[in-house]
């Protein structure tokens, strides 16, 4: 573990506590795309197979559970909780995030590091991440101004992913062992995903105003 | 690192 790591890992633990505060403080999950928050769930669903067979650590078992229960939680609040669910921008969040899961298995068929179950998933659970906000990025778009959680969460999620490249390239030159191209490519896409949201959040907070 | 590339990163 390094401290990069431990960072991405908060951060990444930080933008689900932002929605998740956002959404039951305000009872509402309106600028929120449920589609990119099923994609996580499915995400983190798909990487974690290894959860009751690898045992590495206190702290990544808890961090698994912690993530997989967070993303269904924030999946179940919006599509059943009374109140929460009627906030829903049902008619703004219609990216067609079906190609996303399709095309990231197929992908994850093709390039895995082993042909199996729990290595396809993987690669599969990566590639899908690093896609994952695009709903959610569409959503801003078209919601035009974003209300400022929804930013922050987005902002502390494209954080998370950057600080987890420092942590690759870290480990690149301690471990000389240390392949691991999927991630580090797929967290490349990912990041750059987030640039231009970056340069306008910056700009919002940089000038004020609000982001359109 | 062992030869199972297991996946010690969340």
């Amino acid at each position: 573990m390094n401290i990069f790591r431990f960072a991405g890992d908060m951060t990444h633990l930080i933008s689900i506590i932002v929605l998740l505060l956002k959404i039951y403080a305000t009872k509402s999950c309106s600028g929120i795309s449920l589609k990119t928050q099923e994609l996580y769930a499915l995400v983190f669903l798909a990487r974690y197979l290894d959860l009751f067979t690898d045992f590495i650590s206190v702290y990544n078992t808890m961090m698994k559970v912690v993530f997989i229960v967070s993303s269904l939680s924030i999946v179940w609040s919006m599509r059943l909780h009374p109140v929460i669910k009627r906030s829903y921008d049902k008619e703004l969040d219609t990216f067609r995030y079906y190609l996303l899961v399709l095309g990231s298995f197929v992908l994850a068929l093709l390039i895995h590091e082993k042909f199996t179950v729990q290595e396809v998933f993987w690669a599969f659970s990566i590639y899908l991440e690093a896609v994952a906000i695009l709903p959610q990025l569409f959503l801003l778009q078209r919601s035009g101004n974003v209300d400022n959680l929804a930013a922050q969460y987005v902002f502390f999620l494209g954080a998370y992913r950057a600080f987890y490249i420092f942590n690759w390239i870290y480990r690149y030159f301690t471990k000389p062992y240390f392949t691991r191209w999927i991630a580090c490519v797929s967290g490349l896409v990912q990041t750059a995903l987030y640039a231009d949201f970056f340069y306008y959040y910056f700009i919002r907070v940089a000038i004020g105003g609000t982001v359109s | 690192s062992s030869s199972v590339q297991y996946h010690d990163e969340l």
